[in-house]
């Protein structure tokens, strides 16, 4: 099944000059990716108004349109301190998202990757709420050779954070990867549990958490807007971890996010193997996106 | 409390004594930004509010004709609000009378989705929900696949207070077919799949899940939808019913504030009933789906 923008590619070879028809379908084509209708209303706008001058047909359009989205994409904020070697031991990465993203799936992934660079990794198993979650860590604890630091059933995940740093620190250990419940951010009881218990990482090490990543689903809507302003709000986010990418969402709701929240997109999951984990490259999204 | 599109709506047809076909195009431009901001699909949106319009010029004919019998109520902005929230619920609707197919001696539900969309716990709260209507379920650990599937199903179904099948080492297809030998002998009459989540694009384990159906025939298959879905969800709902069949949809995570409009492309696009709502984490946490409340949370 052709993609929209082969459809479109053909549409546009039927017909060289750029008219409402072909905006229209242009639109489409962008909302389908989750741009959603505000930011795809403005890029479109500023494509439009470009002079006329500038030409190029509609391959020149293209190339213009995915300038701007490349542009909101990286023109927003700091680039996140390194992953590794930042200072401080050890690093302090906390996890974050609503329901279902893929949190504690990354976590294994990152733990691999940092386990490949031949860094010693400690889990944190902070949901200490849903039914075997716990459990579920412990199998990429295994799979990574990390420790698992958790707590007892119902345990306030304050106090296992608190504890997995503290414990990093006497081991020495250079990262530790805290896992998190999954909480809808219209919960405001679970916002301020998750407020709480990035306090207790600067706790037990002053500046921690190094890096607060909000793991985003690439199959969400607009909502992940939403989520992106409220996590932020509540927590400051160094970053946005896309998940899911292997499928055929485009994940498009990240230009919105860089574009509003100005957060960046550290990593993209690819997969559910340990392996499956990319980092980021905004211009390879951007030709998939446009692909 | 409505979207800005609805009062944008409303304004654009202000001072305006009657619908006509000028009027409405202003008005349905405005209702399209607040479908797209809800996440309906691009295309379904466009079907619907063709559909809308031609309805709303309907109504203005009828209601010219009999100007003379008839006096408006209602502003034309309210009336063409009205006429989209109306076939908002047509659309969703109808409400089955009986969400789920039974069958003696047992029926089977098969759930089924992509990764992190609620399919265990939902399995787990319609097995709580049959179990209060007095009924024998029994949840089958047919995801082999994800780190401690099988323990979460286990956990939740103790919770619940219903068996649980899981038989290490069997691939699903072979495991479900046990366990409906395990029913019979158990007398369980109602056997819920709980399957790993998957892409739609994932030939193999979509062949999977044929093959589950295949040799078990259930009389129920639940796509497992999640309320925060975007524009992409049309195109794995339909590779999942053009290649299952499904009989229904859940829609979970309706709790949080994602608009749900993929509820709308979803119904729009494969024709099959939403059945069950999800509301929240708790195992009691699942609601019989009725289109009102949607209806209005999509249109904002
Ligand atoms: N295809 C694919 N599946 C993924 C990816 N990341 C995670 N998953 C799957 O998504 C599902 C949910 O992943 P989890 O890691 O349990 O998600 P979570 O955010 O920790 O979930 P909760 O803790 O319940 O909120 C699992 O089936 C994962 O295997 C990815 O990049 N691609
Ligand atoms: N708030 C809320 N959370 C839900 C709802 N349904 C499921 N969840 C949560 O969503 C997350 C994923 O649920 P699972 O049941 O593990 O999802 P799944 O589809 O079985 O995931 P995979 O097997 O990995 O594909 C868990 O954190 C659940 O508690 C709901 O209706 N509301
Ligand atoms: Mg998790
Ligand atoms: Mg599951």
């Amino acid at each position: 099944r052709a993609s929209l923008w082969g459809r479109l590619k053909e549409l546009i070879e039927r017909k060289p000059t750029i008219d409402a028809a072909l905006y229209g379908q242009l639109e489409e084509a962008l909302l389908s990716a989750d741009l959603g209708v505000s930011l795809v209303g403005r890029l479109l706008k500023d494509i439009r108004a470009r002079p006329a001058t500038s030409g190029g047909g509609i391959d020149g359009v293209r190339t213009a349109l995915k300038a701007k989205v490349l542009e909101a994409l990286n023109a927003t904020g700091a680039d996140d301190a390194p992953l590794f070697d930042s200072g401080a031991t050890p690093t302090v990465i906390l996890f974050v998202g609503v329901n279902g993203v893929g949190k504690t799936t990354t976590i294994g992934k990152i733990a691999a990757l940092c386990r490949a660079r031949q860094k010693s990794v400690v889990l944190a198993a902070g949901d200490t709420f849903r039914a075997a979650a716990v459990e579920q860590l412990a199998v990429w604890a295994e799979r990574t050779g990390s420790a698992l630091i958790r707590g007892e059933t119902g345990a306030d995940p304050a106090s296992v954070i608190f504890n997995a740093v503290n414990h990093a620190k006497e081991a020495h250990a250079d990262i530790v990867l805290a896992d998190t419940a999954g909480r809808l951010h219209t919960k405001s009881d679970l916002m301020d549990e998750i407020k709480k218990v990035k306090r207790a990482a600067g706790k037990a090490r002053s500046g921690a958490p190094d890096h607060t990543w909000l793991v985003v689903d690439a199959t969400t809507g607009q909502n992940a807007l939403q989520q992106a302003r409220e996590f932020h709000q509540a927590l400051g986010l160094s970053g946005v971890i896309l998940t899911k990418l292997d499928g055929t969402a485009k994940g498009g709701v990240v230009v919105a996010i860089a574009d509003a929240v100005k957060l960046k997109v550290r990593f993209v999951g690819v997969g559910e193997k340990p392996d499956d984990l990319r980092p980021f490259v905004a211009t390879s999204f951007v030709d998939a996106l446009f692909a | 409390i409505l979207s800005k599109g609805f009062n944008n709506a409303k304004a654009a047809l202000t001072g305006h004594a009657v619908l006509t076909p000028q009027n409405i195009d202003d008005a349905v431009r405005e209702i399209r930004v607040s479908l797209l901001e809800a996440d309906v699909e691009v295309g379904v949106s466009r079907v619907f509010l063709d559909r809308v319009k031609e309805r709303a010029i309907g109504e203005v004919v009828t209601l010219e004709t009999k100007s003379g019998a008839k006096k408006l109520t209602t502003t034309p902005g309210e009336h063409f609000v009205l006429i989209c929230h109306n076939e908002i619920e047509k659309l969703l609707g109808p409400v089955e009378e009986a969400p789920i197919v039974f069958r003696r001696p047992y029926t089977i539900i098969m759930m089924v989705g992509l990764q992190g969309t609620g399919k265990t716990t939902t399995a787990a709260k319609l097995a709580s929900y049959l179990k209060a209507d007095g009924r024998r379920p029994m949840l089958v650990a047919a995801d082999i696949y994800r780190p401690a599937a099988v323990e979460q199903l286990q956990q939740l179904g103790l919770r619940v207070g219903v068996p649980v099948y899981a038989a290490p080492g069997l691939a699903p297809e072979q495991l479900c077919q046990d366990a409906l030998r395990e029913a019979k002998k158990k007398k369980r009459d109602v056997v819920i799949f709980d399957t790993a989540g998957r892409l739609a694009i994932d030939d193999v384990l979509m062949t999977e899940l044929e093959e589950i159906k295949r040799r078990t025939r259930p009389d129920n298959t639940f796509l497992v939808c999640d309320a925060m879905a975007g524009q992409d969800t049309v195109r794995t709902a339909s590779e999942f019913n053009r290649r299952l069949d499904i009989t229904g949809f859940i829609l979970t995570k309706i709790d949080g504030d994602a608009r749900g409009g993929a509820a709308l492309s979803i119904k729009e696009v494969t024709g099959k009933p939403i059945k069950f709502l999800g509301v929240g984490e708790g195992l009691d946490r699942l609601e019989p789906f009725r289109p009102e409340g949607l209806a209005s949370r999509i249109l904002g």
